[in-house]
């Protein structure tokens, strides 16, 4: 464990506290998408499977079990609860999650490093992250004044992968046999996404202004 | 079997 994986990996559950925060502070999830917290809920399940099969580190049960709690339980917020659920823009999250899952999972089929269900089942969650955003960034597009703390819940989760990229770079200077390209790719694509978020996110910062994407 | 690296990352 490195200082750039440790950042990530806290950038990323403060991500996911912001965003639990909105919706308890606020009791609202006005501006999220809810087919991107969906893709994220299927992207962990297939991911941490391997909780029954391998033990890594206590850090990393940990983790993986606080990741799958929370992701399910916006989903639970977004779609059942009642005053919550009311708030979900509906007719603004329109991106057709399907045209990312199947391209994804033939991808994970074709592009493996094992044939395995479990490793299938694995790089599929890889590839899938990598776009799971989009939802998001089609409904942040679309909503007028974006409020502060889905900006910077949006933002964090951009920072997350991009703090991933320098923990590999890391990890590939200093451990042999270290080389991942599958993920390494991967990653670099999730950050690209995000790219022209961050340069609207930075141009509100400096200016003092509400966040909107044009 | 290096490959096995990221599993341990989350």
């Amino acid at each position: 464990m490195n200082i750039f994986r440790l950042a990530a990996d806290m950038t990323h559950l403060i991500s996911i506290l912001v965003l639990l925060l909105k919706i308890h502070a606020t009791r609202s999830c006005r501006g999220i998408s809810l087919k991107t917290q969906d893709l994220y809920a299927l992207v962990f399940l297939f991911r941490y499977l391997d909780l029954f099969t391998r033990y890594i580190s206590l850090y990393n049960t940990v983790m993986k079990l606080v990741f799958l709690g929370t992701s399910f339980s916006i989903i639970y917020f977004m779609r059942f609860h009642r005053v919550v659920r009311n708030t979900y823009d509906k007719e603004q999250d329109t991106f057709r999650s399907i045209f990312i899952v199947v391209p994804c999972a033939v991808l994970a089929l074709l592009i493996n490093q094992e044939r395995s269900v479990l490793e299938i089942l694995w790089t599929f969650s890889i590839y899938l992250e990598a776009v799971a955003i989009l939802p998001q960034l089609v409904l942040l597009q679309r909503t007028q004044n974006i409020d502060n703390l889905t900006g910077n819940y949006v933002f964090l989760l951009g920072t997350y992968r991009g703090l991933y990229i320098l923990n590999w770079i890391y990890r590939y200077l200093t451990e042999p046999h270290y080389r991942q390209w599958i993920v390494w790719l991967s990653g670099v694509l999730q950050t690209g996404l995000y790219v022209d978020f961050f340069y609207y996110y930075f141009l509100a910062w400096r200016n003092n202004q509400k966040l909107s994407l044009p | 079997n290096v490959f096995k690296g990221t599993h341990d990352e989350l």
